[in-house]
């Protein structure tokens, strides 16, 4: 039976039983979308498969990469805007060959309300790392900037479209740098605030939750004269 | 003309049959976050020749049935899933990758002799 089960997790994609130590959390997206496919049969609906309504793509199968990169010692924050650098890093070796990219959202949760009473205004900057280091005995550099964004509030997970990017990466792994995360605080203030400041940053770097969310087509699975007509 | 079924064996006849594949007796619980389980069914019941054409049969069912009736050698027609449907399933991966992907093929709606 043993054989039987590996040949079976095969057709699901998998090379052996997967044991994780514990579950990731899953996004409400991925929450609704099960759930609208086990309600589907019962009321009648035949759905598209290769089709993701929820996200409006096309697309037959969601992949939530975490990320594996690591936080880089930044500058006392009294000295500097800087509140937080990190490294985000994502293994794109899950998507198959065949796979098409449709989407590549990269969601950030800064967590709950950590920074909410206090108040200072918050700026994200992204940037594509400059090129591939050596972990561990070269620190990432920043080089083009991707997004820069105000946070003047908990304001839930924030998203951002990596599709191009992903594209590349996938196509050139060796491209594969990561990205790097620089959290600012924006304002002037005084000493109070600072001290405040310090135990805001931390808490961000412990609510700190980066994922990638992508969505492939495999073009075996999904044929074009599988779409519904409108 | 309707085929007379014979009423006592009508509960040997193929047909469907609930099965709840609950992912715990499988150990798969410690990797599939959603559905927990899910009603899979089966198949499962006897193609008599005299009922092949009211059981949802293939033409290929019916002609093995006809040429069983002919050669006890060869086997009657075997009642099989003739109807199926997708589920989806969120699993995470031995890389902390969170997966959701749809499989065909994994509830049996419908039998019949095949």
């Amino acid at each position: 039976s043993q054989c039987q089960e590996h040949v079976f997790l095969q057709f699901l994609g998998l090379d052996k039983v997967p044991s994780p130590p514990k579950f990731q959390p899953v996004p409400y997206i991925l929450r609704k979308i099960i759930q609208d496919q086990a309600a589907a049969p019962s009321a009648g609906v035949s759905e598209d498969l290769c089709y993701l309504k929820e996200l409006g793509v096309r697309g037959n199968v969601l992949r939530l990469l975490p990320d594996q990169g690591f936080f880089l010692n930044s500058k006392k924050h009294s000295q500097t805007s800087s509140c937080l650098q990190k490294l985000l890093y994502f293994n794109l070796s899950a998507v198959k060959e065949k796979d098409q990219l449709t989407i590549a959202q990269l969601g950030l949760d800064l967590g709950p309300s950590t920074y909410y009473d206090l108040g200072p205004e918050l700026e994200l900057a992204l940037s594509l790392v400059q090129k591939a280091s050596v972990w561990g005995k070269s620190i990432p550099k920043p080089g083009k900037l991707f997004a820069l964004q105000s946070v003047p509030w908990p304001q839930g997970a924030l998203r951002f479209n990596l599709l191009d990017v992903a594209k590349d990466w996938y196509i050139n792994p060796q491209k594969n740098a990561g990205l790097f995360l620089e959290i600012l605080v924006k304002g002037d203030r005084d000493v109070e605030v600072n001290f405040q400041l310090e135990d805001t940053c931390a808490k961000l770097r412990r609510s700190l939750h980066a994922s990638l969310l992508v969505v492939t087509l495999n073009p075996e699975q999904c044929h074009p004269s599988s779409r519904k007509r409108r | 003309a309707a085929i007379p079924v014979p009423k006592a064996s009508c509960k040997n006849l193929c047909h469907r049959h609930q099965l709840f594949i609950n992912f715990r007796d499988l150990g798969w619980h410690k990797w599939i976050i959603a559905p927990k389980g899910f009603m899979a069914n089966y198949c499962h019941g006897e193609c008599p020749f005299s009922l092949t054409t009211s059981l949802n049969s293939s033409n290929y069912a019916f002609m093995q049935a006809l040429m069983n009736a002919v050669d006890p050698e060869i086997p009657q027609a075997v009642c099989v899933p003739t109807k199926l449907s997708p589920i989806s399933m969120l699993y995470q991966d031995n890389d902390d990758n969170v997966i959701l992907r749809h499989y065909e093929d994994m509830v049996v709606d419908e039998c019949g002799c095949g």
